[in-house]
C-alpha cells in the first residue's frame, strides 16, 4: 500500500495569467511529481498541487520566488487518510 | 440472511465488493422498479453494472447517470449510492421522480470505474485513472475522462502515459469508456446525461474541446442556472455554472461532449463540493449532506428533461 506521509496539498491562488503559466510549467517538472488536484484556471481561481514531502522545499521556494500566494490545505495527507480508514473500520463494525 | 437497504450505512464509504451487493439490495427491494445491467466488463474483467429504473415500456427516453469515473473521487460514488436510494424510494411519494420514471427509465452506473475503484481501497488511495497498461510506457492507466472521441487527444488532455489526463492510445481505447459508448449508441434513446465528478462546486455542459458555444448554449445556461441556485438552497454552498471551456479550461475528450455531439442534448457533468479543506478526501460525514443539496439540482435537470422532449 502506497503511503503519503509528508505530502501536502497547497492551495495556489493566481493572481494573474503570468502566474497561471508558471504553474502550468510546475505541472511539467515530471521529477517534483506534483499532483493537480484542481488546475489553475484564471486568476483568482485557487488551484490544489499535492506535493511528495521531498519535493516540498522546492515547491514552496518555487511559488515564494515568483510571488504566487499559497496556504497549506492538507498538512499531511497521510494522516488525513488514516482517518478515513479509522472511521470506515468504525462504521463496518 | 435477509438483506436489506435499511442497514445499509449511507454515511460511510465502502468497498466495491459491498457496493455491488448492494445494488443487488437495491434490487431485491424493488423488483419492479429497479433491475441490475452488464454493459461490460473493465480491463480487470470486472463488470460494469447499471442500474435501470423503469416502470415498463420499451425503449423508453432515458436519462443516464454517471459517478466515479474518476475512481479516487469517492464522494462521487457514495453520492451515486444515496441517490440511486432516493430515486427508488421517492418513486410513489415524489410527484418530481414519480413523473420522470412513469414516462422515462434512469440508467446509473454508479462504479463507472471499478478497477480504479478497487485499486484506491488496496494500493494507492489517491489512484485517478483505469489501470490498463499502456504499451511502452511503465506508467499504467488512462484518464477516463479524456478517452471520448470528442476532440481527443487536444488541450486539456496529456499524451503523457504518465500524466493523471493521459488521453490514452485512441478514442474509447478504454473497456470502461466503451462499454457506455456502445450501451448509449446501442439504446438510441438517451436524451440526457449527467456525468458526476468531485470537486470544485461546478455545473459545467458542453463544449470544453472548442470555445464556441453550443447551439443550445442559452437553454442548457438557464437550466444551469436554476440547479446551482435550487442546490444553494439547502446548505448555501455555492456553484458556479457554464460551458467547461469558459468555465474551467479547454479539456478535450470528455464524457459530456462525446454525449453532446452524439445527439443528447442535456450533457452536464458536476463536481460536487469542496470545503477548502480536503480537497476529493471529504470526511464521511459530507457524504448525506452533500447528496442531499445535489438532489434538486439533478432532479431540476431531470424534471426538464421529461418537459423538454426532443
Amino acid at each position: 500500500e502506497e503511503l503519503f506521509v509528508g505530502h501536502q496539498v497547497l492551495r495556489v491562488t493566481a493572481d494573474n495569467e503570468e502566474h497561471i503559466a508558471l504553474l502550468q510549467g510546475l505541472a511539467e517538472q515530471a521529477e517534483l511529481q506534483v499532483d493537480f488536484w484542481r488546475h489553475p484556471t484564471s486568476p483568482g481561481n485557487p488551484a490544489d498541487l499535492r506535493v511528495p514531502f521531498s519535493s516540498l522545499q522546492a515547491v514552496k521556494i518555487f511559488l515564494e520566488s515568483n510571488g504566487i500566494p499559497y496556504s497549506i490545505m492538507i498538512q499531511d495527507v497521510q494522516e488525513l487518510l488514516d482517518e478515513e480508514k479509522k472511521t470506515m473500520l468504525k462504521s463496518r463494525r | 440472511m435477509e438483506r436489506s437497504t435499511g442497514t445499509f450505512d449511507f454515511a460511510s464509504y465502502h468497498t466495491i465488493d459491498e457496493i455491488y451487493n448492494w445494488l443487488d439490495t437495491l434490487v431485491e427491494n424493488h423488483p419492479h422498479l429497479v433491475s441490475k445491467i452488464q454493459i461490460g466488463q473493465s480491463y480487470e474483467n470486472r463488470p460494469l453494472y447499471v442500474l435501470k429504473f423503469s416502470t415498463g415500456g420499451s425503449n423508453r427516453s432515458a436519462i443516464w447517470l454517471d459517478t466515479g469515473i474518476h475512481s479516487r473521487e469517492w464522494i462521487t460514488q457514495a453520492t451515486g449510492i444515496w441517490t440511486a436510494n432516493k430515486i427508488a424510494e421517492e418513486y410513489g411519494q415524489d410527484p418530481s421522480i414519480t413523473a420522470i420514471l412513469d414516462s422515462m427509465d434512469i440508467f446509473f452506473e454508479i462504479v463507472t470505474n471499478p478497477d480504479g475503484f478497487a485499486f484506491t481501497h488496496s494500493s494507492n488511495r489517491l489512484w485517478r485513472k483505469t489501470r490498463s497498461l499502456n504499451a511502452g510506457s511503465s506508467c499504467v492507466g488512462v484518464d477516463a475522462n479524456r478517452n471520448w472521441d470528442a476532440g481527443f487527444g487536444g488541450s486539456g488532455s496529456s499524451s503523457n502515459p504518465c500524466s493523471e489526463t493521459y488521453h490514452g492510445p485512441y478514442p474509447n481505447s478504454e473497456s470502461e469508456v466503451k462499454a457506455i459508448v456502445d450501451f448509449i449508441l446501442g439504446h438510441g434513446n438517451v436524451k440526457s446525461v449527467i456525468s458526476i465528478h468531485s470537486y470544485s462546486q461546478m455545473l459545467l455542459f458542453p463544449y470544453g474541446y472548442k470555445t464556441e458555444p453550443a447551439p443550445d448554449y442559452q437553454e442548457l445556461n438557464e437550466l444551469a442556472k436554476k440547479a446551482v441556485s435550487d442546490l444553494a438552497a439547502v446548505y448555501g454552498t455555492k456553484y458556479t455554472y457554464g460551458s467547461i471551456v469558459d468555465t474551467i479550461y479547454q479539456a478535450d475528450g470528455t464524457t459530456v461532449d462525446w454525449a453532446y455531439d452524439n445527439g443528447v442534448k442535456y450533457s452536464f457533468t458536476f463536481e460536487l463540493r469542496d470545503t477548502g479543506r480536503y480537497g476529493f478526501l471529504l470526511p464521511s460525514s459530507q457524504i448525506i449532506p452533500t447528496a442531499t443539496e445535489t438532489w434538486p439540482a439533478l432532479l431540476d435537470i431531470m424534471l426538464h428533461v421529461l418537459e423538454h422532449p426532443y
